[in-house]
């Protein structure tokens, strides 16, 4: 039964797809089968992992508003191990789509059930925004992390994730909770790092992650070259991190 | 009569709000009454600019969707003489809410018409997706700014932009032409930015900025005083370059 995590923050640029990708890849380094599933129209998993958009026969689309089955689509990367469930562009009308469908929020959950005894962790990108496609994933998942950047802006969209998070707790998903909080693209030159780490801290002691993701312009270099960090430059400091950050997230869930 | 300009990409965390507030306030510093709509559901713009959410009793929200007049809404920012309409959490539904209207398309250029006489310019800062939101803003617009992050995903979703872009100017908005491409975060440090700009200019040279936005910390302190750039640190390399794209912005327009 494969533990399901959604990567969500409707904050836009904050980590969210960097995360999918590394935390998928660092888990596969450690043993542990993983799918990530890119969730967002942009497809910026898909071809953040080597996958041009016109080698994508079918895509979670087909899945989720189509009659494919999840196994069909799934993609293995040769040099790293990872699987992916792609995206496409026609995720862009999914959310309309969606919306005139009866017990709209669980088609994902429904289709995630055939595949959920392959993998021992399904990873859900999500798009920046709270509409359907997050709701989708929201229902489908166990537990979410959600990515803040140290910035200002990150720091205020967190109350409204939270209400939506607690929204589908009550009426959807009694068993959604926070897996953690990731920090991302801290910079150690700046007051701003260290302050909104603080703040998060003082308000979420347990949830937020020990593990800080530092700047690293090795991490948005990588998705240029279609490889996850640590097959781009594995000893760099966002290599590093988000071992840790794979490893803490083991940890906390009792498997090392 | 305004020129109505939207701030637009669907790309997240690429400059769409900072791009927003700081280009209306060079605008209103060179003495062309500008007004802000915050047009996200996110309210970055509306707080960046020192306005919290409690303090907002009606937003964009209730001139889309009640029967507010704008001029009703609109914000004076006392420091900087920029105008603002407000935007408030009620946004996050208003996707769902225009979905099921006539005309849904044109809600937002309906409203604007009442103001047009009032402004030199309306700067449209949009959220990071192209539902219906941006469509309205899209629609309402006589040009787009399009925001592009020196980094390889936001590279990637220049497409999709570009693509809906055209299908509002065949389908809803003939008018709409390409205001111009605004480089941002750009890294002196890192080829990625360089590469970035190289490959955006060979493919937009008439309509990429020669101005080019650097990454500076001072700019992401800003919002977190309520203040534009020019109004927390006037000498830093961030509010030099957004006078610089305002004076750009005015060029492009005959006006300076
Ligand atoms: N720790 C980091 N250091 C440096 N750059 C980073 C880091 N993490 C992410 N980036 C870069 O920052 C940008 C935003 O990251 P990413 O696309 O992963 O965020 P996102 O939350 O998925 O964005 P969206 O909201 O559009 O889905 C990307 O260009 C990425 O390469
Ligand atoms: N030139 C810059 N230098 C440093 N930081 C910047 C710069 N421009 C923006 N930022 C910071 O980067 C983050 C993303 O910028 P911003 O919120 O303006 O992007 P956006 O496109 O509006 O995001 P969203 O897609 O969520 O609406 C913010 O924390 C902002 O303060
Ligand atoms: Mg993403
Ligand atoms: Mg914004």
């Amino acid at each position: 039964m494969a533990k399901i995590v959604a990567l969500a923050n409707q904050k836009g640029g904050v980590g969210k797809t960097t995360t999918a990708i590394n935390i998928t890849s660092a888990l596969s380094k450690m043993g542990q089968k993983t799918l990530l599933i890119d969730f967002d129209s942009q497809c910026n998993a898909t071809s953040g992992l080597g996958f041009a958009h016109e080698e994508i026969e079918s895509s979670i689309y087909d899945v989720l508003l189509g009659d494919q089955d999840i196994s069909n689509v799934v993609l293995r990367v040769e040099s790293s191990g990872v699987f992916i469930a792609p995206s496409s562009r026609d995720m862009a009308g999914a959310e309309v789509e969606l919306a005139g469908m009866i017990s709209r929020e669980m088609c994902l959950k429904r289709k995630l059930a055939a595949v959920s005894d392959d993998y021992a962790f399904i990873i859900i990108d999500c798009p920046p925004s709270l509409g359907l496609l997050t709701i989708n994933a929201l229902a489908a998942a166990d537990s979410i992390i959600m990515p803040i950047q140290c910035e200002y802006y990150a720091l205020e969209g967190l109350t409204q994730l939270l209400d939506t998070v607690k929204l589908v707790r009550e009426n959807i998903n009694w068993g959604l909770i926070i897996e953690g909080i990731l920090m991302t693209m801290w910079d150690y030159r700046t007051n701003l790092s260290r302050q909104v780490v603080d703040e998060v801290t003082s308000f979420f002691p347990n949830e937020i992650y020990r593990t800080v993701i530092p700047r690293n312009v090795k991490l948005s270099e990588a998705p240029g070259f279609g490889k996850d960090i640590f097959s781009y430059d594995p000893l760099c400091s966002g290599a590093k991190a988000y071992m840790e950050a794979g490893r803490e997230f083991l940890s906390r869930n009792g498997i090392i």
